[in-house]
């Protein structure tokens, strides 16, 4: 599903540059739970940024779903991205000027389904991660672990073939944390390719496969 | 230092009472190392906005250094604040127009620190928190533990009486958030009261009170 070879990544800043990843060699397959860890600054949104299209390698082959991603263009690279992939963002990324609900729509109103299926499959996605309560409320009136757990609902509305997440308990106390983790891994094994960063080893145990980064590189690999 | 009696907390929502904190009352003295620990949306980051003057309640007395703070004006208010109380956001909060350097400096620009000695004492902040490398990022430049980070480190830059930080370790690694949990327990032992909002058991364990939120509510406290 998802192939990378010899991937490097450096960000330039008044001349200098930064170089976030320095070579990483990865192959991850559908329907794995796969999850990354390593210290602030490793690398890991980088690559998540890589992963998901929603950035460029400065060298290196990817492979997504048998295409060659340096082939396309920024169109054809968008489509195959909202097709394929739910993103959950560190900051969480939502529309301040949109409800809970019309967040959580958008996916869906991209993709063309009517509105009265819209609402009602956006409604169920947030009663699930708890929620449902909280409809109409703007992010600016949502907690912090609120706001995420909408980001959440809004990568799954979709039902993309791969959910990547980064840091998506880092605002949530152990409970919520829990019932998120078991609705994913619940998904995962509906068919759902699971991708998550994240610091915390109690979510890391859901994870079948866990990668270790440091400087820039993939330091090693453990299996579950 | 800090009293608060009969302390509630009223959102009002398209004409809903969202009742936030419903009747909280607390005593924290100077000096001591205080921690929140709740569910999502269960009121804590409501109630540090309370506790840090960001936000009025709906009724109860709350008294800051022995002044009533319902009893003082915008201006007033915001002096105190200033003063005393250095604030880490649970979304950081960063100028994005600035640098790190930039960030960390502006209380001290605020408080008519001259340009040479403003400099100095934020970039020795900024390089106590590990980010010497990093000081003309701009925050879009930063991995999301970097941010966090810089955000600590304004915080602390003015030498604030009472530091408050809701949940400042939501996105760093283990090795990390220790870093940082021993220099604001090394800073605590020196003085400084502080008052965390964390979800991590690991962060709370630094804290010698530890107050259980549930409901808008203190359910339990625990004395370590
Ligand atoms: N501006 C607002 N308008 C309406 N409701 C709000 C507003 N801000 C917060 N709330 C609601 O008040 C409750 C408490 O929010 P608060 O941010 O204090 O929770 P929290 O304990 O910090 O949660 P988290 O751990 O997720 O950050 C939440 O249910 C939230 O939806
Ligand atoms: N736009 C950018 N320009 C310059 N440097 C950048 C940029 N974005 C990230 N960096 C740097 O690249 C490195 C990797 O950043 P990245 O966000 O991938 O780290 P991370 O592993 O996600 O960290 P965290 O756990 O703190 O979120 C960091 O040192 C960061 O300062
Ligand atoms: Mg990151
Ligand atoms: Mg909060």
């Amino acid at each position: 599903l998802i192939r990378l070879e010899e991937i490097k990544k450096d960000y330039r800043l008044d001349g200098v540059i930064v170089p976030a990843l320095q070579g990483i060699n990865l192959e991850i397959n559908q329907g794995e739970f796969f999850c990354m860890m390593g210290a602030s600054g490793s690398g890991k949104s980088t690559l998540m940024n890589l992963i998901s299209c929603m950035d460029r390698p400065t060298s290196g082959k990817y492979i997504l779903e048998g295409e060659d991603v340096s082939q396309l263009d920024k169109n054809a690279l968008a489509h195959l991205r909202n097709k394929t992939i739910g993103l959950v963002f560190q900051n969480f990324n939502l529309l301040s000027s949109a409800t809970a609900l019309e967040n959580v729509e958008l996916p869906l109103l991209y993709g063309g389904v009517p509105a009265v299926e819209r609402v009602k499959t956006a409604k169920q996605l947030l009663e699930k991660v708890g929620l449902g309560d909280r409809l109409h409320h703007y992010p600016t009136q949502l907690s912090g672990g609120q706001q995420q757990r909408v980001a959440i609902a809004r990568a799954l509305v979709n039902s993309p073939k791969i959910l990547m997440a980064d840091e998506p308990t880092g605002n949530l106390d152990s409970q919520t944390s829990d019932d998120i983790m078991a609705m994913l891994t619940q998904l995962n094994k509906d068919g759902l390719t699971v991708i998550l960063v994240t610091h915390e080893p109690d979510v890391a145990r859901y994870s079948k496969r866990v990668v270790l980064m440091k400087d820039g590189k993939i330091l090693k690999e453990e299996k579950r």
